[in-house]
Parts: structure tokens; C-alpha cells; sequence
């Protein structure tokens, strides 16, 4: 049972860091190594971390690819190229393995299922670069944009920014997950999904160290003036990410990459 | 008594907040007039402020110069050559008055003293766009790097932070203010500079609003897990950046500008 998540963003938005948070939250902390820390990719290639988590008694082969040094040159034109080739080159090893005589009766599959996109938290607007790159994302695979580091932001500020993004992404024409309009889900999910896009991009707040926090151990962030808690929905939507992703639309999310982004690539490929 | 200060450096990192702070902090409050907010300038012009403050019962004209959307294209060769060209215009324009047969008894200064960078707080080293800029810079200007909306950073990380970016400043021998081989420089001005070098880049947080923490009201931001208070040299340096530019080390700022920056600006000029 595979689910493979991608995180894009410029160097030092905490990728790594929040990597390391989806493996280490609640649920998954019992299946993991705690010791085992994925390190900032020092080099421009693409790479990734594969760890077993138990989610509500299901095991997940839970596969993330890093993206390091994205759009940190001082030319960045075409700094989406590399993850594009990732993304693609992924569905062309699954069509080889889909269309070949002797086939496994189970194809492994490394399809990217989500792109979690981070955005700076500036306060301001989306940059150039970040339009530029989501908008050809979205057309490849389900892409959940986030604010990175949200605790720069005041709740004002984040509410603020939030409105000025979904405007940003609205006039750009860029269809984020979740597309609200699937013909195929019901009232429910309809009305789910379109609270998910009124809270899309989530704020963020990653980190693997724990504190005391009236008695309990959290994850956080400690500062002279207070501990910023990963887990705690009063200071950031980490939980609601990781929920989305893991629980409520993995199989979504496996469904439209399979059924949305890789048909669109298997047609264009077996025409040409 | 004019004092000019400019801030370089992306959009959203707080430059225009830290232009307002520096007018609202402790002892500007008396004279400046705190409706009066300075907002982000919208447009691609370098636009100016300029309030008079009091500094020790001395009266400066303060005058700070904001570089909207700098480095934020996807882009971003020759982002510095605006910059580059509002500097030297201003020592072009001291130089056609002092030159000038009915030139003024006191020439308006409008030469950039002091070049405020704004790093972002990423945590992991300088952008090739932040070494490309400050190479730049250091050989017209002044400048003094500061780590912007240092609150998003731990103790800890801000303090390997700094040791990264002063390992690349002097990688790229990029020799920012102040310069410790000041032949004329006495004992004591040597040893204060030698600890100023230490704490470069200061890491600042800007605020304009105000709280109340213990019976006293502050600057700061309020967040779900505390108050960032701007001059509380616990919480930042903003008080070290504010204390040295306005008050230790205004005098000499002026000074390097006009006996060492512009005199090499007049130079070159009068040589061609
Ligand atoms: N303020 C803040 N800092 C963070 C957060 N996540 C990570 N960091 C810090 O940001 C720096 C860069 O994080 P890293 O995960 O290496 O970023 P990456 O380059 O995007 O992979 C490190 O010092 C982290 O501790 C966060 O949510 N908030
Ligand atoms: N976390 C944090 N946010 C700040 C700080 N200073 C300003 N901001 C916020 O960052 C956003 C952009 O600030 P602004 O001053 O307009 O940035 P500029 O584009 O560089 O002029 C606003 O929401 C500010 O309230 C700071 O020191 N720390």
C-alpha cells in the first residue's frame, strides 16, 4: 500500500524538517525509527525517504521526495523542469510496466500522488516564481499548496496573506487540490472539500523536538517567548495536512493521480 | 543633520515594518508623528521617507530609502543595478554641487550613509542572489546585513546561522560595515568594533504595534504562544542595530561615506 508525496519549495521554507514531522506525529511515531533523521539533500539531485506508518491499524509505505535547491539561483527560468522530468518520468515507468507483455501482477507503483507546494510566508503575495511553477504543476499532479513556517505570521497576518493567495491562485487560473467539482462525490465530500479550499494553503509549523507543555510532551519549536506547538490547532494546520494527506484523501488523492494525471499522460504518449 | 539609511532586500522580509520601527522605537516616539505609517511602497520606484527624530537632544533629519521587489522576479540577473544607480546618482548630484562655480555654502546631502540587507531567515546560508548583491554594494556603500524577521528562527539556529553567513561573507570577501582596519580607529573603537563583527548579521524584528507585558506597554507581535517584543535584547538585536547606526556609529557612517565612498566615486568621475 503506497503513497507518495512530494514537497517543492525554495531552500529553508523547513522541507526537510516537516518530512520529518509527517513521520514523526502521533501516529506514526510508533512504526518509526525516531533516530533516523532525513537531512537537508546537500546535493541538486532529487531524493527521497521511504518509511513504513501505521495510520488507524493500515500500514502505508509512505514515500517522500525532497526537492532541495529549487528556485534559489539568481536565474531561476525553468527551475521547474527538474520536478516536472521527476513527475513524468514516474508515469513513463508505469506505463512501461502497465503496457509490457510480461507485466508484475502488481505494479509498484511511484507515481507522485501529491506535490505539497511551500510557499514563503512573506505576508504579501504569491511571487512570480511560485505562479510559474504551480501553474505547471497542477496540470501533472494534485498539488496542496502550504504556507511554510507559519509561525512568522500573526493570525492576522496568516488570515490576510491566506485571502491575497486564494485570490492569486484564482486569477492565475491555478486548480489546486481539491478540485471541488468531481462529478462522482457526493453531498458530503462536496461540502468537505469546500471547507478544505476556504482553509488551502494550510499554515504549517514542522519540527521533530519535543517539549513540555503543561505536563505533556509535544513537538514545537521553543522560543524566549513561547513554544510554538506543531500538533496544537490553535497555533498551525500541520494537523490538518497530515489528516488530509494520510486519512481523509489518501485515496482520493491515489485515485485522481491514477484515474486524472496518468490517463492524461498515457493518452498523450500512446498517440505520439 | 542628515542621516540617510536604505533597506535592500525581497519583497515581504519586513523592510518597510523596520523603516517604521526605527521612527517609533523609544526615543524617535517624541517627534514623530505615529499616525503617520509608511507603507510598502506598490511600485517598482525606489521611493523615500524621511521624518526628523531626536536622538540625545540632537535633532536628525532621518531619511530612509525603501527598494520595492527587489530579487523577487524569476529572473533576477542584474537585480542590483537600480540600486547600484540610486547610489551613485546621489554621490553624482553631491559631486555636480560641490564642483559647481555657485555652489551652496552647505550642500545637501543626500548620500546614502548606510545600506541596510536584508537577509532572509532560512537558516541554512546566503542565496547566490544575497553574495551577488552584497558584492556589489560593499564596494559603494556602507552596508550593514541583518537577518530579517528573525523570529522565525531559535536561539540556536540563529546562532548557527550567523556563523554560516559570516563564513560566507568572508568566503566571498565581501567586507561589510564596519571595516575593523580603520588605520585611525583608537583602542577602544577598535574592540567595539571587533564585537559588533561578532554579532553581524543583527537579527532583527520589526513592529509598530503595541502590547502590554508586564504592566508595560512594548513593540512587538502577538502571537498564540507569545509576544515578540522588538526591544527586548532577548527576544532580537534590534536595539544593537538601532543603537549603532543612530547613535555610536552615525558619525562615522557619514564620515567612511564621504572620505572613502565617494571620494572614490569623485575620482573616477573627475579621471574620465
Ligand atoms: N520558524 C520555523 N522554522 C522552521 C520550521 N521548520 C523548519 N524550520 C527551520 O528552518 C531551517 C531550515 O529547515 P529545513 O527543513 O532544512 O528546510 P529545507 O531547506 O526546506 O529542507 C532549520 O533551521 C529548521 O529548524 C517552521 O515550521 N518554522
Ligand atoms: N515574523 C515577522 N514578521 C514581520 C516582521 N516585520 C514585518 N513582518 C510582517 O511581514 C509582512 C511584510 O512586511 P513588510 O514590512 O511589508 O515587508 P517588505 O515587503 O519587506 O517591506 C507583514 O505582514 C509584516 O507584519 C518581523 O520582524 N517578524
Amino acid at each position: 500500500f503506497e503513497f507518495n508525496v512530494m514537497v517543492v519549495g525554495g531552500a529553508g521554507l523547513g522541507k526537510s524538517t516537516l518530512v520529518n514531522t509527517l513521520f514523526k506525529s502521533k501516529v506514526s511515531r510508533r512504526v518509526c525509527h525516531p533516530e533516523e533523521e532525513y537531512k537537508t539533500p546537500k546535493t541538486i539531485e532529487i531524493k527521497s525517504i521511504s518509511h513504513v506508518i501505521e495510520e488507524k491499524g493500515i500500514r502505508l509505505q509512505l514515500t517522500i521526495t525532497d526537492t532541495p535547491g529549487f528556485g534559489d539561483h539568481v536565474d531561476n527560468s525553468k527551475c521547474w523542469q527538474p520536478i516536472m522530468r521527476h513527475i513524468n518520468d514516474q508515469y513513463e515507468k508505469y506505463l512501461n510496466e502497465e503496457i509490457s507483455i510480461k507485466r508484475r501482477k502488481r505494479i509498484p507503483d511511484t507515481r507522485v500522488h501529491c506535490c505539497i507546494y511551500f510557499i514563503p510566508p512573506s505576508g504579501h503575495s504569491l511571487r512570480p516564481v511560485d505562479i510559474e511553477v504551480m501553474k505547471r504543476l497542477v496540470q501533472v499532479a494534485n498539488v496542496i499548496p502550504v504556507i511554510a513556517k507559519s509561525d512568522s505570521l500573526t493570525e492576522e497576518e496568516r488570515e490576510a496573506f491566506k485571502q491575497r493567495i486564494q485570490k492569486d491562485l484564482e486569477a492565475n487560473e491555478i486548480r489546486v487540490y481539491p478540485t471541488v467539482d468531481n462529478a462522482d462525490n457526493d453531498e458530503d465530500e462536496l461540502g468537505n472539500n469546500a471547507k478544505i479550499k476556504e482553509r488551502i494553503p494550510f499554515a504549517v509549523v514542522g519540527s521533530t523536538s519535543q517539549h513540555q507543555v503543561a505536563g505533556k510532551s509535544v513537538l514545537g519549536r521553543k522560543t524566549r517567548w513561547g513554544i510554538v506547538e506543531v500538533e496544537n490547532e490553535a497555533h498551525c494546520e500541520f494537523i490538518h495536512l497530515r489528516n488530509m494527506i494520510i486519512r481523509t484523501h489518501l485515496q482520493d488523492l491515489k485515485e485522481v493521480t491514477a484515474q486524472v494525471h496518468y490517463e492524461l499522460y498515457r493518452h498523450k504518449r500512446l498517440e505520439t
